[in-house]
């Protein structure tokens, strides 16, 4: 296995609009 | 007005980036379906900044070791460090055709005569796992240096992954092994070797019926 664990993206400091997908056109 | 608003460092502006597959539907026309894309943009001094995440966020992400995300960023200059997120557009079918086309495209502009050199290096669990190296020559257009690397054919690991992905059930599925891949860009003055850009790329399947969709971001060390 990996010795290193990854921290999830979603635990990192991320701005919110990281997770929020554009909707334009 | 570009510089802090789009990807662009003192010396190099990306104009435009593409990754695409070209099916063609009879011997005169194709259809060429986006993955990934960011278009021309012309932002104005009105135009807020790019919001900035901090390189230490993603640092393991990437390369670790030398030459390294973390040593690049150090060196700088570090107004020329990007994270780009794509929502990639996977709505297409795939079919294994030898007349099918994976391509990348991408322009950037640059007010000074030079040769620069492209590394792209793919990245899972951060570790890179293949590198694709590209020069360009400029080319004097409308008062400035133009560099177009034009249709660089997909490498064999990135349209095996592309298919393996496609061929998961679930949305969240794919999300979830697209966590570990990165890509990371680097565009080096060939013959002073500085940093003109560095792109660390990040993914998610987009979920709009819009196609292809991305959020640029300044990485930034407070």
């Amino acid at each position: 296995g990996r010795a290193v664990e990854q921290v999830p993206m979603r635990k990192r400091q991320l701005p919110a609009s990281f997770w929020e997908e554009p909707k334009l056109t | 007005p570009w510089q802090g608003r789009s990807i662009a460092s003192s010396k190099l502006r990306m104009l435009e980036f593409s990754a695409f597959l070209e099916q063609p539907q009879d011997p005169e026309t194709f259809n060429k379906h986006l993955f990934v894309h960011i278009g021309q943009s012309n932002p104005t001094y009105s135009d807020p900044y790019l919001e900035s995440v901090d390189v230490r966020q993603i640092y393991d992400k990437f390369p670790e070791k030398k030459g390294g995300l973390k040593e690049l960023f150090d060196k700088g200059p570090q107004n020329a460090f990007f994270l780009v997120k794509f929502w990639a557009d996977l709505s297409i079918n795939l079919q294994d055709d030898s007349n099918f086309f994976y391509g990348v495209s991408s322009q950037y502009e640059s007010s000074e005569n030079m040769v620069i050199t492209s590394s792209t290096k793919v990245c899972s669990f951060g570790k890179q796992v293949v590198e694709k190296v590209e020069t360009e020559y400029a080319r004097f257009e409308s008062g400035r240096y133009v560099f177009r690397i034009h249709r660089s054919p997909l490498c064999e690991y990135m349209i095996n992954f592309i298919h393996k992905l496609k061929h998961l059930p679930e949305k969240y599925m794919m999300n979830s092994v697209l966590e570990n891949f990165t890509i990371l860009q680097v565009v080096t003055n060939r013959d002073t070797l500085e940093t003109l850009l560095c792109i660390a790329y990040v993914f998610e399947v987009s979920t709009s019926e819009h196609g292809a969709q991305h959020h640029i971001y300044r990485l930034v060390k407070d």
